[in-house]
């Protein structure tokens, strides 16, 4: 839809902002965004104009003003709190990658069915299944990540929905049926990978 | 493009025809493929007769001479092999993942940088930065998943691509500037929970 693509174009003009703002930069005009966004200076003014956001002709924006602008659309201005199911092989790696703070998300607490990695695993505490329910409520958690096997995928995440979650992004190769409430966002590593062999194919073909 | 989309519905049917093989069936009718892979019967029919793929209205089609014809059209008659660079978190969770074997995907080498990792990892032997070329030309790879930071994600795109890699999976979140030959399917996994969050956020407010 043409809003769901705006607010993407949104995220990425807020990520080159951030880097504009770390290499000095201090005033943008919409064409330099545009060029580093990867879109043109009249998209950048239609989808600012869309939320109100407006510059000055001759001087152009000012790059802190407009990060906070955006911050205040996009729910950004605070840290964004989710939890991870899951800390087994991908789980562990997910709980130690720093791009996520960069994005000020926390991965605030993480949860595993394995006494064994109820443990502490490098910045955080694993806590055994049982105590997702109270955790999700106590903190009012919306989303989780979900690394779980794909055999348990599906009623851990109707667990995860009964406690308060409203979206899951989903590593296990599995379609989750959930309710129309929520979101679900499928993240397949082995299609990703096929899809790239398969085009790479067709042009040594060609 | 049309075509695209049609190759992605292949690869869907595909895997829904493993999975009906799986539990037990033989053959199977448009509708149930179509139902099973969330499309209509006349899309599958569509598909299927732009690739001279036909069955008899009666009988519907033999499962196993569908997965062989599909295997011919996208190239998976073969196990496939990539090589990995990077295993550091997600590289070695990556080269312990069954799911790539599962698509008939075989990570068949992988390479980093330190000398500390460049031991027996799980399945294979990691090797130094300096074997690529060889391996990459003596075993005509074509595809390698990236897993380094991102400061050394640029010049390490350039040295496979230089060797001979022509599609690569990459992790690492900056943008590669490769030549028009080369595919990159770039996973960023913060955008992916960015995106998650945000949608749900606006649910809530509405
Ligand atoms: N490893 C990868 O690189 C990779 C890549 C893509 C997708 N995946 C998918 O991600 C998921 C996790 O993969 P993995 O390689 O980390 O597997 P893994 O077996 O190493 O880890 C799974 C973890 O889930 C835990 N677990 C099992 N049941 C649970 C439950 N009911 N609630 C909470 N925790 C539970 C296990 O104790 C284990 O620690 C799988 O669905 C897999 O298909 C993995
Ligand atoms: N850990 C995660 O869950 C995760 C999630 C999403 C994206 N990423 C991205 O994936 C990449 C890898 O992340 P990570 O967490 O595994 O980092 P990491 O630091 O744990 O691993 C990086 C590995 O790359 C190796 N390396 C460095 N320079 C190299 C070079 N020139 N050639 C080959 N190997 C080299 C290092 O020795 C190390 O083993 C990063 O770009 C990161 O942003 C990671």
């Amino acid at each position: 839809s043409e809003s769901k693509s705006c607010i993407f174009r949104l995220f990425r003009y807020r990520r080159c902002l951030r880097d504009l703002k770390e290499l000095g930069y201090v005033k943008v005009f919409s064409d330099n965004l545009g060029e580093a966004s990867g879109v043109t200076a009249a998209q950048v003014r239609k989808d600012f104009s869309l939320f109100g956001i407006t510059g000055n002709k001759k001087g152009g924006y000012i790059i802190d003003a407009l990060i906070d602008k955006l911050n205040y659309i996009l729910g950004k201005d605070e840290v964004q709190k989710v939890i991870l199911v899951g800390t087994g092989n991908l789980g562990s790696a997910l709980l130690r990658y720093k791009g996520f703070d960069k994005e000020d998300i926390q991965v605030s607490a993480a949860f595993d069915a394995d006494p064994a990695k109820q443990m502490k695993s490098g910045v955080l505490q694993v806590y055994p299944v049982k105590d997702i329910l109270d955790y999700v409520k106590t903190n009012r958690i919306r989303v989780a990540i979900l690394a779980v096997p794909s055999v348990v995928a599906q009623e851990s995440a109707e667990m995860l929905i009964a406690a308060g979650i409203r979206g899951i992004l989903n590593f296990a190769p599995v379609t989750l049926k959930v309710p129309e409430k929520v979101i679900v966002n499928n993240i397949n590593l082995a299609i990703e990978l096929e899809n790239v062999i398969y085009h790479v194919s067709v042009r040594e073909k060609n």
